[in-house]
């Protein structure tokens, strides 16, 4: 469902017969507003508007019926392309327990974001551990123990580092013969070498299945940057996507699967813990479009 | 309308906007700012880029120097309404770096020797109150909190009749995180607005919007929208130390003249600057 406001930009192109290719070049230029307007990365939405020109232009649309519908169909269905596929599941482990790290830079709802996806597994009948291995923020390990308590879930907190207290959540996990450990790591800058090589140790000695970078849905152009630093240096299996219960177009999460070829796994939209959905393509798109 | 200026060549047009946007200046803010730079140079070298970077600087400058009040509760004009306490809220969506900013205000404050008391009035979010009490007993302030799911505005009234009672200079608030779209959280932080009004005199309060430098157009949205619910009278730039610019500031202070304030640099109590114009925008220029 595209909006009124973005079919708007080719009513010029429904009249058959008066199409140019400088009056497609303008609307592009207007669907190139719409997707900065939407916090799409500059050099993403340069490149996208590059690829659309092409096939915008080319003999097909020009000659067709109603090639403004065929523009907006082409734009919608690159968007799509860009974003990868639906509803991806979680690589689960051969050997219990499966472990999923969730990380990203401060504030993004990581920490409100692991007790989901207990929440999330739980529902399917997997047995569910948090793993507490924020050690720096005040409170953290108090928030995750208030959320675990609500969850009727144990929460992991022992070990004097963070890699040791993830390591000691998956041995433990292990002899509770729990299906999931999930670990909620201090939200950190993709430019802080320290705390990065933190992650990268994390994930080598915890062996996860998943780690799943948390992006707020108002992030702007620096999402390329950041999605960047954390695919390079540790390495991403997904996305999860915050705060999409507010007016954030939510652009940023095209330059991420761009940047890092990963997939958005789930969606936050909400602050309660049964705010957590699957992610759709085809309604990111309608959505970034405006 | 044709300015003055000389027209500039496209790829220098498109370099200028490529700096802007990238910088999360956001694309219409962008286009205005380009528009006046194309009207307002003159006796330029149309392919001197340094002198055009120069001239959009200027440009940019502008838009902070239509704003000189950039104190945090500034001095008083009369001596009128020279009563304590004075009041700081802090307000913005979830995870921006409220309560991390309050704490470092409030440091600031004792440090220079000010009587100050923190309210923890966010009952909402899980051990928020815990994550405040640890701040406040870390730069040892005094603290004034409710349990876990009270009524805010009575927590915010509790601690504007404590500050009175003891002679406090200072009254810094923290609240919860809010989407500026749920009409019920607005709703929640408008009377909390109307309790301090009731009770402590407006040129004594400071409402400031706390806003995350890696938001992009969004911050706009919610900067309209909290400054039309309550008035914002300033703003706290977070997390400066990233990667991210904070462009967006720029279309705050040029549509809605609210002036930017402090910025966060990083998660210690310390990390906390005046800003400056003129520093901001040479970070996003150079
Ligand atoms: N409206 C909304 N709020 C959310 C969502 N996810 C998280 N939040 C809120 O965002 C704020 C930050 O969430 P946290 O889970 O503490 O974020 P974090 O990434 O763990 O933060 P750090 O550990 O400090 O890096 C809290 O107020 C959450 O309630 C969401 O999908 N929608
Ligand atoms: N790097 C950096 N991190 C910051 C800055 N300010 C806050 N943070 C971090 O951002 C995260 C969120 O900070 P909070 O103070 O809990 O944010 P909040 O707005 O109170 O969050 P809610 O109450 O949940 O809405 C924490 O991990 C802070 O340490 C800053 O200037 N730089
Ligand atoms: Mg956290
Ligand atoms: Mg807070």
């Amino acid at each position: 469902v595209i909006s009124e406001k973005f079919q708007n930009i080719f009513r010029n192109l429904k009249k058959p017969g008066r199409l140019t290719e400088d009056n497609i070049k303008a609307a592009l230029r207007e669907v190139q507003l719409v997707l900065l307007e939407a916090d799409v990365n500059y050099k993403v939405v340069k490149e996208f508007i590059g690829n659309i020109s092409e096939k915008a232009v080319g003999q097909q649309v020009l000659k067709s019926l109603q090639p403004g519908q065929q523009v907006i169909k082409v734009v919608h269905e690159e968007l799509i392309g860009l974003l990868g596929k639906s509803a991806c599941s979680i690589n689960m482990a051969e050997a219990q327990p499966t472990v999923i790290m969730v990380v990203g830079l401060q504030g993004g709802g990581k920490t409100t974001t692991s007790a989901k996806l207990v929440k999330y597994f739980t529902k399917q009948n997997y047995q569910c551990s948090l793993a507490a291995a924020d050690i720096y923020r005040p409170a953290a390990v108090k928030q995750l123990e208030v959320l675990g308590s609500q969850l009727n879930v144990p929460v992991f907190t022992e070990g004097n580092n963070a890699v040791k207290i993830a390591t000691n959540s998956v041995k433990l996990a292990s002899r509770d013969s729990k299906d999931i450990v999930i670990i909620d790591t201090a939200g950190r800058l993709h430019i802080d070498q320290t705390l990065m090589k933190e992650l990268v140790d994390m994930k080598k000695a915890t062996k996860a299945q998943e780690v799943l970078l948390v992006v707020d849905a108002m992030t702007g152009q620096d999402a390329v940057k950041i999605a960047r630093e954390y695919q390079d240096v540790l390495g991403i299996d997904g996305v999860i996507l915050t705060k999409m219960d507010g007016d954030a177009r939510g652009g940023a999460v095209i330059s991420v699967c761009a940047v890092t070829g990963k997939p958005v796994k789930f969606i936050g939209n909400g602050e309660k813990l049964d705010n957590l959905e699957l992610f759709y393509p085809d309604r990111m798109a309608s959505r970034i479009l405006g | 309308v044709f300015g003055t200026g000389p027209r500039l060549e496209y790829e220098i047009l498109e370099k200028l906007e490529e700096l802007l946007v990238t910088a999360d200046v956001g694309v219409r803010t962008t286009q205005k700012i380009i528009n006046n730079l194309e009207n307002s140079i003159h006796n330029i070298d149309k392919n001197d880029f340094q002198a055009i970077l120069h001239a959009l600087e200027r440009e940019l400058l502008n838009v902070f120097e239509r704003n000189n009040q950039r104190e945090i509760l500034p001095q008083h004009q009369s001596t009128e309404c020279k009563g304590t306490p004075r009041i700081i809220l802090a307000i913005g969506v979830n995870g921006v770096g409220k309560t991390t900013s309050i704490a470092k205000i409030a440091h600031r404050y004792k440090t220079q020797g000010k009587d100050i008391l923190l309210v923890a009035a966010d009952t909402f979010r899980a051990a928020a109150n815990e994550q405040i009490e640890i701040l406040a007993n870390r730069a040892n302030l005094e603290l004034v909190k409710s349990q876990y799911g009270a009524d805010p505005a009575s927590v915010l009234y509790d601690g504007i009749i404590s500050a009175e009672k003891t002679k406090k200079d200072v009254v810094l608030v923290d609240t919860a995180g809010r989407l500026h779209t749920k009409v019920n959280l607005m709703e929640e932080i408008k009377k909390m607005n109307r309790v301090i009004r009731k009770n402590i005199h407006s040129s004594n309060i400071e409402v400031l919007l706390i806003i995350d430098s890696t938001a992009g157009h969004n911050a706009v949205y919610q900067a309209r929208s909290f400054s039309e619910n309550l008035g914002a009278t300033g703003i706290m730039l977070t997390k400066l130390d990233g990667t991210a610019k904070g462009g967006m500031v720029v279309a705050i202070e040029d549509e809605l003249e609210i002036p930017v304030k402090l910025v966060g640099i990083g998660e210690g109590i310390d990390d906390i600057e005046d800003f400056v114009p003129a520093d901001f925008v040479k970070a996003i220029l150079y």
